[in-house]
């Protein structure tokens, strides 16, 4: 399953 | 970012002071177990590593130095400065037993099979067991002073934010991390029997200790 790439999260 | 986002960073910043607070100001680290410190640390540093590649904002370029600083320091007054005050015979906890799991889950189930990717997603799944040790060691000795209370109310709480911070972004942008909300849900509820001592006993005045 494809999710956001480059996490913004801490 | 919304304001869940916001208090769930600052919360967890301000677990992070309040355990440097407690070990610099009691020159003791009596309670704290150095083994999920380290962990921290690793889950810090295996996800912060896009820290020079990947630049988001100011804030989170600031708030990524900032807490490894934090992690990085507790290690080094737990095993360093104070080490003569470490509990190591009751912070027993075999780390094997999270990280080769841990480890082997990541490879398996992540966003795609690259090195960063691989190791944000061990990030992930290690965060969500890195306090084990340390209640491992609360139940072990069967009390833990104030302070550390509420070193890991905060430390839960971030998380718990964590989970509204998702479901807003969920309803507002459609956004949907699926390995985190899972990994912060389990982590979460790993919180819970504390998170009942705490408001029972701790806000009650009393101390914790277990039965």
């Amino acid at each position: 399953d494809q999710e956001p790439q480059g996490h913004d999260e801490l | 970012m919304n304001v869940f986002r916001i208090l769930g960073d600052v919360s967890h910043l301000l677990a992070m002071v309040i355990l440097l607070v407690k070990i610099w100001r009691s020159k003791s680290c009596a309670g704290i177990s150095g083994k999920s410190q380290i962990l921290f640390a690793l889950v810090f540093t295996s996800r912060y590593l896009d820290l020079l590649t990947n630049f988001i904002s100011i804030y989170n370029t600031v708030m990524k130095v900032v807490f490894l600083l934090c992690a990085y320091v507790t290690v080094y007054l737990i095993y360093g400065k104070f080490r003569k005050t470490f509990d190591s015979e009751n912070d027993s906890f075999r780390l094997e037993f999270l990280l080769v799991p841990v480890i082997g889950l990541s490879f398996l189930e992540n966003y795609s099979f690259t090195p960063t990717e691989i190791l944000w997603t061990f990030s992930i799944y290690l965060e969500s067991v890195a306090i084990l040790p340390q209640l491992f060691m609360i139940s072990k000795t069967g009390e833990a002073e104030t302070i550390t209370t509420h070193y890991l109310f905060f430390l839960g709480l971030y998380r718990a934010l964590y989970l509204a911070n998702w479901i807003w972004r969920y309803h507002t942008e459609n956004f949907y991390d699926q390995i985190a909300v899972v990994s912060g849900v389990v982590q979460t509820i790993f919180y819970c029997d504390f998170f009942y001592l705490y408001i029972t006993k701790v806000l009650k005045g009393k101390k914790l200790s277990l039965p």
